[in-house]
C-alpha cells in the first residue's frame, strides 16, 4: 500500500486546483518560507480523518477553507482527495484504488467519500485499523516533535509505546 | 495487557540499539528501560552516549544528538508496527553535514517498504529524493506546485553560486 | 507601576511594527495589543499578516514566518533596554535564503550598538560574520576550538563541491 | 561595554584551557553536532551567575564540571573567566576591564571573583543591574524559544514586557 497522489482545492492557501504525485520511495518538498510546504502535510492530516483543529495550526475546522488574499475572494469549500494504492491488499477491500474524498463546506456542512460514494468518518476509520493509516499514527514527525519525545516531564514517549503495543 | 506491553517494549528496545548505533558509532551505546513502580504507569528511561561521552542524561546532549536520538527511537517504535508512510517536516534542520549523510542513508534503508515525504531547506536531502516539488507562491498567498528536477532547482535558486560543501 | 508598563508597551509597539515591516514587505500589517481585562494581568496579542495574507491567528504562519515574527519581537523589546550584547542559537535554521538575506540585514544594522554571538549551520550566515570560530572534537569528548577564515572553512569541507545556493 | 574575550577550563566538554576572543560586531561560532558550541553559550550564562542547571541543560550543578571520557579522568573544577571592556563607562566602576570569575570544585565550593578578588554572586548581580547584562536578560535567544513566545497559552511574553518595564 503507497500513496498515489493528492488532489487540493480550496483547503488552506491552495486557491487553485493541485495535484501532487507522490514517489513510492522518497518524495521531497521544497519552497521558501510560507509557501505551502507544510499545508500539504495539513491537507494529507485532515483527508485521512483529523478531528482536532489546533492541530492543523488552527482556531475552527472552518479556518482550512482558504479565507482569501488581497486580490481573491474566499472559497466557499474546501476538497482534498487521496488516492492510495492497495497494491498489497493491506485494506481490507477488494479495490485495488481507493479514493478518499473530505469536504467542508463555510455552512459547516462536511461530507466524507470513499471512491465517490458518500460515508461516515467510521467507515474510513475502520478501513485503516492497524495499519497505522489513520490520523493519529505516528507518520507525521515535526521538529517540534523531538523537544517533547525527549523531555522527561511528558508521558508522550509512555504514549507512543503503548500505541504500538 | 501487561505481557503484550513488555513484549512491545523489548522488541523497541532491541530495534534502538541496533538503529541508533547505524546513526552514531558502532561502539557507542544507548539504551531504553523502564523504571520502577507499576509497569502500566511507568515512564521509560532513555540512556544514549554518543561517541564515547558520558552525559548523565539525555538532557545534555546537544540538538543535533537529540534529534539523531529522537529519530532512532521513532524508527524502532515504527518497526514494531510500521506504517505505509511517513512524513516529516524539516526533522533535518539541526543536523551537519555528516549526520545529514547517516540520515539519508537511514531512510534509505527503510524506503523500501516505506513511503517517505520528507519537507526540507537541506540541499543535501533534496539531492537523495527520487522526486523534488517545489512550492511556490508566484501569486501572493495562493500555493502553486510544480515538479522541478534537483538540477533544475540549483539554475533556479540566483543567489551567488558558492563553491559551499 | 501601570503608566510605566503602558509607556514601554506602546515604544515596543511601534518597534515591533517598523521592524517587522523590514523583515517583511513595505505593506504588511503587523500589531500589539494588550487584551481586555486587568492591565497588569492580560495578555499581549500578536497580529501578523506578511506578504497580503490574512491569518486569523499567528499559529496560522508558516515555521519561517514565525521565526521571523518572533525576532521582530524580540529585537523591539531589546530596543527598550538595550542590553550590550545577544547570543543566537542556531535560530537562523528554519529560513530560506531570501530571508536569511534579511536577518542578516537586521543584525548588521543593530552590531553597531550590540555585539552579536551567532552559533549557526548556515553557510551565508558564515559570510556575514566578522570572526568565525570552529568548534571540534579532535579528541572524542573533548572540544576545541580554532578561529577559522570563512574560505579556509569552504576549504576544509571536503565533502563534494557542489554548486548549491 | 562589550565582551572581549573568555577563558575557559574544566566547564563541560572544555577539558582543556580554551581562549575566545569575541569581535565587537558579529562572532559566529560553528562546527559538527555535538562539539561544544551551545556549551560556549552555557559558560558565559554561568559565569555571569546562572543559579538554575536546568538552564545549562544539567541536573545538579556539579554536572558542568568535565566529567571525563574514555581516555580522559573527570576533573575536579569547572572554571570560566569573562573579560568585559567597559569602554562606554555603562559599569559602576573605574576599571576599563572587568575580569568575571566563576568556579566550582566538585566538593561542592563555589566561588565567584572580580578583577582577581573572591566576591559574592550580589556584587556582580548589583554590577550588572539595569544593564540587560545578567542572567536572566532575554540576551540568549534559541529556536526553542521562538515557539513560547508566539504561543498563546503561555504569560512568557508579558514576562518579557515586564522585564523591559
Ligand atoms: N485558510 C487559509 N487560507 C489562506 N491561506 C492560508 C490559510 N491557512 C493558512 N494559510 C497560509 O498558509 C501559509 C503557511 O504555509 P505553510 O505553513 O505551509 O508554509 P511552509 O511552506 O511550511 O513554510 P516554512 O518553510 O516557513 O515552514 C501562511 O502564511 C498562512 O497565512
Ligand atoms: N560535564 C560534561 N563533561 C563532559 N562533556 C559534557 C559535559 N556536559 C556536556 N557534555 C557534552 O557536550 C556535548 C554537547 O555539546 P553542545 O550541546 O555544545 O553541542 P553543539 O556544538 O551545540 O551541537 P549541535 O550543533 O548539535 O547543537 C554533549 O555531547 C555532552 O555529552
Ligand atoms: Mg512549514
Ligand atoms: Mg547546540
Amino acid at each position: 500500500m503507497y500513496l498515489s497522489h493528492i488532489e487540493i482545492l480550496g483547503f488552506k492557501s491552495f486557491a487553485q486546483k493541485t495535484n501532487v504525485k507522490f514517489n513510492t520511495g522518497m518524495t521531497a518538498i521544497v519552497g521558501p518560507n510560507g509557501c505551502g510546504k507544510t499545508n500539504v502535510v495539513d491537507a494529507i492530516r485532515w483527508v485521512l480523518g483529523e478531528q482536532k483543529a489546533s492541530t492543523l495550526r488552527s482556531d475552527k475546522m472552518y479556518d482550512v477553507i482558504f479565507n482569501g488574499t488581497k486580490s481573491r475572494r474566499p472559497l466557499g469549500l474546501a476538497e482534498v482527495s487521496l488516492i492510495i494504492d492497495n497494491n498489497r491488499n493491506v485494506l481490507p477491500t477488494e479495490y485495488t484504488q481507493i479514493k478518499l474524498t473530505r469536504r467542508l463546506f463555510r455552512s459547516g456542512e462536511s461530507q466524507y467519500l470513499m471512491n465517490g460514494t458518500e460515508c461516515r468518518l467510521r467507515d474510513i476509520n475502520d478501513l485503516f485499523m492497524d495499519t497505522g493509516m489513520g490520523p493519529d499514527a505516528y507518520s507525521v514527525i515535526e521538529l517540534k516533535m523531538i523537544e517533547t519525545i525527549l523531555s522527561n516531564r511528558t508521558d508522550e514517549r509512555r504514549r507512543l509505546f503503548e500505541e504500538a503495543a | 495487557a501487561q505481557k503484550q506491553f513488555y513484549d512491545v517494549f523489548e522488541r523497541i528496545r532491541t530495534n534502538f540499539i541496533s538503529i541508533f548505533t547505524s546513526l552514531f558509532n558502532e561502539g557507542d551505546e544507548a539504551d531504553l528501560q523502564i523504571e520502577e513502580g507499576d509497569p502500566l504507569e511507568a515512564a521509560i528511561r532513555i540512556t544514549a552516549k554518543p561517541r564515547g561521552k558520558r552525559p548523565s542524561s539525555i538532557d545534555m546532549l546537544s540538538g543535533g544528538e537529540k534529534t539523531l536520538t529522537a529519530i532512532a527511537l521513532l524508527f524502532a517504535i515504527y518497526l514494531v508496527k510500521p506504517s505505509p508512510f511517513c512524513i516529516l517536516d524539516e526533522v533535518d534542520a539541526p543536523l551537519d553535514d555528516a549526520n545529514i549523510d547517516r540520515y539519508i542513508r537511514l531512510i534509505r534503508k527503510f524506503s523500501e517498504s516505506t513511503q517517505f515525504i520528507m519537507i526540507t531547506h537541506n540541499k543535501l536531502t533534496m539531492e537523495a529524493a527520487e522526486t523534488l516539488y517545489g512550492v511556490t507562491m508566484e501569486e501572493e498567498g495562493v500555493s502553486k506546485v510544480v515538479s522541478v528536477r534537483f538540477s533544475e532547482y540549483e539554475r533556479k535558486e540566483e543567489s551567488v553560486a558558492e563553491v559551499l560543501e
